[in-house]
C-alpha cells in the first residue's frame, strides 16, 4: 500500500510560524 | 614524433640539441675602434669598420674582418666582451678565436641572472697568482671535489699569428659528476651570460707598468658558445615567444622559461628535472572533471608514499572533497551517472516537514525522517501512520 504524500495544506502553522517553509 | 615521448605515449626525458648560442646575439664590447675614425678603422664606414657584431655573426669564420678594441695605451688594458644569451643554457664549451696574438691573459666569466651578478668559469694567464690570485691548475686538469674555476695556462699564439681560447665547462669540474644527478654540475654549467675580460695584452714587458706599454688593441673573431637551452629535460627545442624572448617548448606538464615549474593543474607531485631513468612529469590533479584548478600539499604526497599530493580547489557541479569524489552536503551520488558526470550529485530534496534534516545520506540519498515519516524524502507517512495537522510531528499513529 502506498501511503499519499504529506499534504502541505493540512499543515497548521499557527505556533510554528518560524518553521513554516518557504514557498 | 615528439622526442619527449615514446612511440606509446609515454613521457620521457628529451634535451634541445647542441647549438651555438652566442649566435646572433649582440656583443657588447667595453672598447671598439673607429670612434674617433682612425686611417685604419672608422667605425661609420662599413669597409673600414671592425664592430662586435662580427663575433657572433654567421659565417664569421670565413671573414676575414675581426671585431677590434681601441688603440689601449694606459694600463689598466682591460677590455670586456659581454654577450647576453637570451635565456639559461647548459654550457658545454666557449671558444674565441683571435685575429693576432691572444692576450697573455684571459678572464672567464658567467652569469646566470642575466647580467646582474658575476663567476668565474676559468681564467688563462701565464701568471695565475699575479692576475688572478690563483695557483695554476693542476696538468691533469683536476680540480677539487666540485667545480671551480682553474686558471690555466696561457692561449699559445698559432703558426698563422692568432690564437685560439677553447674553454670546456669539464675543464674545473671534477670526472665522475653527472650531470642528471649532480645539482652542483647542473649549476656550473648553467649560464644566461658570458663575459670574456682580455686583463693583460701579449708584449713583452711588464704590463703594469706604464711606460712599458706600447699601443696595443685587442682583435678576434667567431665567439662561440656551445650548449643546450637549458629546459630540464622537459622540451626538445626552445623557440620565440610572442615578445621575441627565447623560451623552452614545454612537455611533460611543465612551463616557463626553463620547464622549471609545473603548469597551475599539473601539481599532483613536485616538479622535478628529467634524468636519463626518470621523466619526472607533472601530473595532471585527478579532480573527475569537476575542478580546474589545485595545489600541491606536501604532508599529503609523503602520506600516499610519494604518489599524489594533489588537492582540487574550487569543486563545481555540488561536489567535494581532495578529487572531487564526493558530493557536498545536501546532495547524493546518483548510481545512475559516472562520477565524472556533470549531473553525478543529485539534490537530496528532503521534503521540508517529514524530513528531520537537509542532509540526506550521500550513497542512497535517504533523507532522515521524522517519527512515522518514510521515504526516501520522508514525503509520507508509514504504514499505521496518518498526517496529522501538526509540523512537528507530520505523522501520528493511525487510532
Amino acid at each position: 500500500e502506498v501511503m499519499p504524500t504529506l499534504d502541505m495544506a493540512l499543515f497548521d502553522w499557527t505556533d510554528y510560524e518560524d518553521l513554516k517553509p518557504e514557498v | 614524433a615528439d622526442p619527449c615521448y615514446d612511440e606509446g605515449g609515454a613521457p620521457r626525458g628529451c634535451v634541445p640539441g647542441l647549438v651555438n648560442a652566442a649566435l646572433g646575439r649582440e656583443v657588447l664590447a667595453s672598447s671598439t675602434c673607429g670612434q674617433p675614425a682612425t686611417r685604419a678603422c672608422d667605425a661609420s664606414d662599413p669597409l673600414r669598420a671592425h664592430p662586435a657584431t662580427l663575433l657572433t655573426v654567421a659565417g664569421g669564420s670565413a671573414s676575414s674582418v675581426c671585431w677590434r678594441s681601441d688603440m689601449l695605451q694606459r694600463v689598466p688594458l682591460n677590455v670586456t666582451l659581454t654577450v647576453a644569451l637570451g635565456k639559461a643554457f647548459e654550457l658545454v664549451f666557449v671558444s674565441l678565436r683571435f685575429c693576432s696574438a691572444p692576450p697573455a691573459s684571459v678572464a672567464l666569466l658567467k652569469s646566470q641572472d642575466h647580467g646582474r651578478n658575476w663567476a668565474p668559469l676559468g681564467f688563462f694567464s701565464s701568471h695565475c697568482a699575479l692576475d688572478y690570485g690563483r695557483p695554476h691548475a693542476p696538468l691533469d686538469g683536476s680540480g677539487g671535489p666540485g667545480p671551480e674555476a682553474l686558471c690555466f695556462p696561457a692561449l699559445q699564439a698559432q703558426p698563422d699569428g692568432g690564437g685560439l681560447m677553447a674553454f670546456s665547462v669539464q675543464d674545473g669540474s671534477p670526472p665522475g659528476l653527472d650531470l642528471d644527478s649532480s645539482p652542483v654540475l647542473q649549476d656550473w654549467v648553467t649560464a644566461t651570460d658570458i663575459r670574456i675580460l682580455l686583463t693583460r695584452p701579449a708584449v713583452p714587458g711588464d704590463t703594469r707598468d706604464l711606460d712599458a706599454i706600447v699601443p696595443y688593441s685587442y682583435s678576434a673573431t667567431e665567439l662561440q658558445v656551445g650548449g643546450r637551452c637549458k629546459c630540464n629535460g622537459h622540451a626538445s627545442r626552445c623557440l620565440l615567444d610572442a615578445q621575441g624572448h627565447l623560451i623552452c617548448d614545454c612537455r611533460h606538464g611543465t612551463e616557463g622559461p626553463d620547464c622549471g615549474r609545473c603548469k597551475p593543474f599539473y601539481c599532483d607531485r613536485p616538479w622535478q628535472r628529467a634524468t636519463a631513468r626518470e621523466t619526472h612529469a607533472c601530473l595532471a590533479c585527478s579532480c573527475n572533471g569537476h575542478a580546474r584548478r589545485c595545489r600541491f600539499n606536501m604532508e599529503l604526497y609523503r602520506l600516499s608514499g610519494h604518489r599524489s599530493g594533489g588537492v582540487c580547489l574550487n569543486c563545481r557541479h555540488n561536489t567535494a572533497g581532495r578529487h572531487c569524489h564526493y558530493c557536498q552536503e545536501g546532495f547524493y551520488r546518483d548510481p545512475d551517472r559516472s562520477l565524472s558526470d556533470r549531473r553525478a550529485c543529485r539534490a537530496c530534496d528532503c521534503h521540508p516537514v517529514g524530513a528531520a534534516g537537509k542532509t540526506c545520506n550521500q550513497t542512497t540519498g535517504q533523507c532522515p525522517c521524522k517519527d512515522g515519516v518514510t521515504g526516501l524524502t520522508c514525503n509520507r507517512c508509514a504504514l499505521g501512520f496518518q498526517q496529522s495537522r501538526s509540523p512537528v510531528a507530520p505523522c501520528v499513529k493511525t487510532p
